[in-house]
């Protein structure tokens, strides 16, 4: 099974 | 005072048609150097980023940094009532809270305004931060829609795996399995038909396709698109506007849980 990630993971908010 | 004209307002119908199957709405960031748009579709899947530079309008004038938030609904409405050749202007006082579209019809016989309320948006930017790519894939931007289109008929998600030697598009459910091979193209003849692979090492990452078929609302803006790619990080999609910017797409991969 996949699971979608979010992109707020991979990602910092500025 | 902000002031931004296009010769033809394709442009900007084009670019809108790219980016409203994602986003409802969006701020659009101008300052002295262009137009900037970042946003996530509201799942945080998704982001789309925007970039159209000064320098490719035929006229551009920002004097203050001016963040406009629009419903891309009603932009659409708008943009409808513009024909392809007709010159757009978009304008804007400092401080408005309304933004006004004119369009002019070549034999400047017909002028059209369209005044639009602004919106405050509640913004997150994210910052992106610099990657080296294991694999960068230039490819027909037709081929890949249609590749999108094609493999979503069999599954919810493309699995896309690159090697020197090419790259493999895939999906699988009920049906059955579905997979689309492209080689690097050897010799090229006309470059916006070519497949170029630039591989550091072989990449297989798993994508949901509603999102990559989003993505490909944006083909009508050029030739080619060119994919990014790393294990376990963010896809890049990007397609080029000719002569003044790029829309940019990143997805979030899906992981093995």
């Amino acid at each position: 099974y996949m699971k979608q990630t979010s992109l707020k993971s991979f990602f910092s908010f500025t | 005072m902000f002031e931004a004209r296009l010769s033809s307002a394709t442009t900007l119908k084009k670019v809108l048609d790219a980016i409203k199957d994602l986003l409802n709405e969006a701020t659009f960031d101008c300052n002295d150097s262009g137009i900037q748009l970042q946003a996530m579709d509201n799942s945080h899947v998704s982001l789309v980023s925007l970039t159209l530079r000064a320098d490719g309008f035929d006229k551009y004038r920002c004097d203050r940094n001016l963040s406009m938030g629009m419903n891309l609904g009603s932009m659409a409405k708008i943009m409808k009532c513009a024909n392809n050749d007709d010159t757009v202007t978009m304008k804007a006082q400092d401080n408005a809270d309304t933004v006004v579209f004119m369009f002019e019809s070549q034999n400047q016989e017909k002028v059209s305004d369209y005044e639009m309320k602004l919106m405050n948006l509640d913004q997150e930017h994210l910052g992106i931060p610099e990657t080296d790519y294991a694999c960068i894939v230039r490819m027909p931007a037709m081929e890949f829609a249609r590749i999108c289109r094609d493999l979503s008929q069999f599954g919810e998600s493309l699995v896309i795996c690159c090697t020197k030697e090419g790259v493999k598009f895939s999906a699988s459910g009920d049906v059955g399995s579905a997979n689309i091979k492209l080689a690097q193209t050897t010799s090229v003849d006309k470059e916006e038909e070519a497949v170029i692979i630039e591989m550091q090492e072989p990449v297989t990452l798993t994508f949901a396709c509603r999102y990559l078929n989003s993505f490909t609302k944006a083909t009508p803006l050029t030739n080619q698109v060119q994919l990014s790619m790393s294990m376990d990080v963010p896809l890049v999609v990007e397609y080029r506007i000719q002569d003044i910017g790029h829309v940019r797409y990143y997805l979030a991969p899906k992981i093995e849980d």
